[in-house]
């Protein structure tokens, strides 16, 4: 690596169980390197890396494979809160987005909030009323709930935990009680 | 949750990252996420994106001290990454991406497993989720 060289990096949530079924896998390894490729794609025309860091969270946002998004982990109430950040490393300068549960890509509207608004952080009713005045994508709630995350979210309230792996295997028969060498419940990942 | 970090040819950094939260979460819970510092910081040096358990990481400030540990020790990026995934996060459990505004990728994670993907200039690509 040199001073002028392009690097990306991505991630789609970091604690997977060890029984994730290798169909699962494979799904996952193939959208991440499809979201590096078009980086590589944005970069060589040119784009910024802010530009290139918006696009490949969209990407990500709406494929269900990872908790973002459409396939957002579902709150007790059975609702997606989903939320998002962006920040630009010359000037520092960083938009932020919570409590979402109608836009389609959050990241984008975080990066209306740092381009568009004099403020760096919004939520709930007020990012929702900001990303209609912007013309942000929106769809129905129902877009963003998926057979998969309902039935999480059951095995959580089974475990009457608040935290759980997100990506365990949708079979029953799940050693529920460690992650990480941590009991299941208090384990957070996100 | 889902994160990117990048460095363009003119050496500038940028990071995003994009999470649904926590399964069974309270209604009005905020991960570290959207927090600017916690989940996501990006400055003229580096670019990181974080991820898992977002009360620690929000205790820890994870993604501003791999800057802060550049800028005040010297430490160069990967080094910077491991020092706060070791000293930081007390028994916290997380994992995280940056890079440098010199090409370098660094990524780090105490978990069982990340998702993880990168892709530098000299065509190097690799995806892994286990270590």
């Amino acid at each position: 690596m040199g001073k002028g060289e392009w690097a990306i990096a991505v991630h789609g949530g970091a604690g997977v169980h060890p029984n994730l079924p290798k169909e699962s896998q494979y799904k996952a390894k193939q959208l991440l390197t499809r979201c590096l490729q078009l980086g590589v794609d944005a970069l060589r025309l040119s784009q910024s890396a802010l530009d290139v860091v918006e696009l490949i969270v969209r990407e990500l946002e709406i494929d269900p494979i990872f908790n973002s998004g459409r396939g957002s982990a579902l709150t007790a109430k059975g609702t997606v809160e989903m939320e998002a950040s962006i920040m630009d490393g010359v000037g520092r300068r960083c938009g932020a987005v919570s409590g979402l549960s109608t836009v389609k890509n959050p990241v984008s509207l975080a990066r209306l909030v740092m381009d568009k608004s004099p403020h760096s952080y919004l939520a709930f009713e007020g990012a929702e009323e900001f990303a209609k005045q912007q013309g942000a994508e929106t769809m129905d709630n129902s877009f963003f709930i998926t057979e998969e995350n309902l039935h999480m979210l059951n095995l959580a309230k089974q475990q009457n935990s608040i935290v759980f792996d997100y990506r365990i295997p949708s079979t029953n028969n799940v050693s529920m009680e460690k992650m990480n060498g941590l009991p299941m419940k208090i384990y957070a990942p996100e | 949750t889902v994160g990117c970090v990048v460095v363009d040819s003119q050496g500038r950094c940028a990071a995003a990252t994009s999470t649904g939260g926590l399964t069974n979460k309270m209604s009005g819970r905020i991960g570290d996420s959207p927090l600017i510092g916690a989940g996501t910081y990006a400055c003229n040096m580096c670019g990181v994106s974080c991820t898992g358990e977002g009360e620690a990481i929000i205790r820890s400030t994870l993604a501003r001290d791999v800057a802060a540990i550049m800028e005040y020790k010297g430490y160069k990026l990967q080094e910077a990454v491991d020092f706060v995934l070791n000293k930081r996060l007390d028994e916290g459990k997380a994992g995280l991406i940056a890079v440098s505004n010199h090409g370098e990728v660094a990524i780090g994670f105490n978990t069982v497993g990340m998702f993880r993907g990168w892709v530098t200039e000299n065509g190097i690509m690799e995806v892994k989720i286990w270590d």
